[in-house]
């Protein structure tokens, strides 16, 4: 069945516990995009066929789109749900995140942290008179 | 409001929330289907057929997210029926006594699954919408009793039988004691 | 803009043309 791989990379997301990043599975990527390139070459034959006026073709086509649609909600999840470990992580450790976790974060990933830090970092500066950190003192005063 | 009252509607849960990985989990459960029109170049999808092509009348088990996007009001390419754990039989099974069912084996997205059959046009989706509602509050009382008393112990034999959502609820009661706990004992600075 | 880019750089880019969007009503969260 389709959307098998994209499920796994979610699965995959899903287990690792909190406050653990697993590594990026780049090879699990791409097999996904790799499907969803050929469901869309597939369509692209039957709707040409269509044209062509071969009939009964549309509900494949209908099939193929919704796995393609599903492909790409697994992957923007999967990668949308790292990047919100990663944020928590950065208010859990501060701007250097530890060795572990850092060797199991994609280059993009690395280079997201490093925007978002910034990003941060000037919303922090720009309170107060002399700025705010923000990740300080999480818990409310007694 | 008594239960009877509280008309449901048509609703996408906040769990529809495109990222959220619960909500792609659960809707990979599978709907038992049954093709209303022949699906050229599919035969794959039936594993009982080498035909390339699905005939109408073909039963198969098709994840939801699928089921949902080929049967809907404008097009029926297939027909769903309500899974097992859905129908009368078992429902009955959770009026009975709701809080013996292990809604973790079942599930482990009882609620959650169980709401989005609520999109499609079965004769049977009121009752399973009043089932889903009546069964979560017949359980949550014995969650929140448990959540709340127990303290630095031990917890599975408490959440195993929960669904996600349960847990998500028997978690966040446990989160109450604990912070009232640090506070009691002024560990909370 | 941050997470946008790092979707297109990722995986949108070599997605399908018909699928390489964000469609925001469909991602914003409920």
């Amino acid at each position: 069945m389709f959307g098998e791989k994209a499920l796994e990379l979610i699965r995959e997301l899903h287990r690792s516990t909190e406050g653990v990043l697993p590594p990026f599975n780049d090879e699990g990527i791409r097999q996904v995009l790799e499907e969803m390139r050929s469901l869309y070459e597939q369509n692209q034959a039957d709707v040409s066929a269509t044209v062509a006026g071969e009939q009964g073709l549309f509900s494949g086509v209908q099939l193929r789109h919704a796995s393609l649609e599903r492909d790409k909600r697994c992957l923007l999840a999967y990668l949308y749900n790292r990047l919100q470990k990663i944020r928590n992580m950065r208010w859990e450790f501060g701007s250097v995140l530890p060795a572990d976790i850092k060797t199991n974060m994609s280059e993009q990933e690395v280079q997201w942290f490093t925007k978002y830090n910034k990003c941060l970092a000037n919303y922090m500066r720009r309170l107060g008179d002399s700025g705010l950190d923000l990740t300080q003192d999480m818990q409310p005063p007694k | 409001m008594s239960l009877v009252e509280i008309p449901y509607t048509r609703y996408s849960s906040s769990s529809d929330n495109y990222y959220c990985i619960d909500d792609i989990i659960a809707t990979c459960e599978k709907i038992p289907s049954k093709v209303e029109q022949p699906l050229f170049r599919l035969g794959f999808l039936d594993p009982s057929t080498d035909n390339t092509t699905i005939q109408p009348g073909t039963k198969l088990e098709l994840p939801f997210w699928l089921a949902s996007s080929l049967c809907t009001r404008r097009r029926r390419l297939v027909s769903v029926d309500m899974p097992k754990t859905y129908k009368d039989s078992f429902r009955e099974i959770l009026k009975a006594d709701a809080n013996v069912v292990d809604l973790h084996k079942i599930g482990p997205y009882y609620y959650s699954f169980g709401s989005k059959l609520l999109h499609f046009d079965h004769p049977e989706i009121g009752d399973i919408a009043d089932s889903l509602l009546q069964g979560f509050i017949s359980r949550f009382r014995r969650i929140m009793d448990s959540s709340q008393n127990a303290y630095n112990e031990d917890t599975t034999h408490l959440t195993c039988k929960l669904d996600e959502s349960e847990r998500c609820v028997f978690k966040a009661g446990q989160k109450g004691l604990d912070d009232f706990q640090r506070w009691q004992t002024g560990q909370t600075t | 803009e941050n997470l946008e880019t790092h979707l297109k750089n990722v995986t949108l880019r070599h997605m399908p043309r018909n699928l390489q969007s964000i469609d925001k009503d469909k991602t914003a969260p409920r």
